[in-house]
């Protein structure tokens, strides 16, 4: 039964122009995940990995591709945590970094501390020499459209997020 | 938000979740991605969990750690899964979706929501689905 790894994206609302888009990108991120797996790496590795591939896939909120804030801005949360000795790493509110998951890992690695938050992630990144990026970079087309349709006084961003119970 | 939970050749299990957060949050709001036990949980004695869905309900039943106590109670991946989902729905009225894998490699993707895409690989074998119900595989 072992190796074996699962990867999901958002739970909500996704529309049905985007969802061969979300399915192929899942695919994708658990292929590789594998491929470590099946060549010996640790599951450390396939889930950075895995998280890493959709925080690059712009079809995704996380990464590029990330939902804005109310000022139209990019904040990022991640987190890892390894079941062997119970270490965990996080960062939140994050600007600026492509691959905040790697962040966290940095943090559960070189750091004795649990999270990193906002401007203290920011300079942690740039200490352990991980390139910040243009917030452009992390913004998209439809990132912005859903902002600016969610900004109206009698907009409900959870309901267009989350969509209805199943 | 994007996550994963996977169990290696030696038995090791790890998470990993990301995200940007809810639509048009406040500056400065945080979810329960970052928060251990939240947005994800890793234990090689019991299993790992990675979620997704309204962060404030998630946070509220600290979703990851409560599934994995009902396997530690001795639920499967699937029942556990069900169990935590329905409690933050019942509770806080909150949606969400998990995907959960156990220490002999035995895995579940469950949500409350109507959509979450999803895929899985093991034994040579992608299994991946997207609306409530689908189960997709193909060979690797």
């Amino acid at each position: 039964m072992l190796p074996v790894v699962v990867v999901h994206g958002g739970a909500g609302q996704i529309p049905k122009e985007r969802s061969e888009m979300s399915t192929a990108g899942v695919c994708r991120a658990a292929r590789a995940a594998y491929s470590i797996l099946q060549g010996g790496g640790s599951s450390m590795d396939a889930v950075v990995e895995a998280v890493s591939l959709l925080e690059n896939d712009p079809s995704f909120n996380a990464g590029c591709g990330s939902v804005l804030n109310v000022k139209g801005e990019v904040e990022m949360d991640a987190i890892v945590m390894d079941g062997k000795m119970l270490r965990s790493g996080a960062v939140s509110a994050v600007r600026n970094i492509a691959n905040p998951v790697q962040l966290a890992r940095l943090v559960m690695d070189k750091t004795s501390h649990a999270c990193l938050t906002a401007e203290g992630a920011n300079q942690f990144a740039s200490a352990m020499g991980v390139p910040s990026v243009p917030q452009e970079s992390l913004i998209t087309e439809y990132s912005q459209m859903r902002w600016k349709k969610n900004l109206t006084p009698d907009a409900d961003p959870v309901e267009c997020q989350m969509g209805k119970m199943g | 938000t994007v996550g994963a939970v996977a169990v290696d050749g030696e038995g090791n299990i790890s998470c990993a979740t990301s995200t940007g957060g809810m639509l048009n949050k406040m500056e400065g709001r945080v979810g329960d991605t970052p928060c251990i036990g939240s947005g994800g949980y890793a234990d090689n004695n019991i299993g790992a969990v990675s979620t997704t869905g309204h962060g404030e309900a998630i946070m509220k039943v600290t979703l990851a750690r409560l599934i994995l106590f009902h396997m530690e109670q001795g639920q499967s991946v699937e029942a556990a899964s069900d169990l935590g989902l329905a409690y933050m729905r019942s509770r806080v009225h909150g949606l969400g979706g998990v995907v959960t894998v156990d220490p002999r490699g035995h895995w579940a993707v469950r949500f409350s929501s109507r959509q979450m895409s999803w895929a899985a690989a093991q034994k040579d074998t992608l299994h991946y689905g997207l609306y409530t119900g689908e189960h997709y595989t193909q060979s690797i």
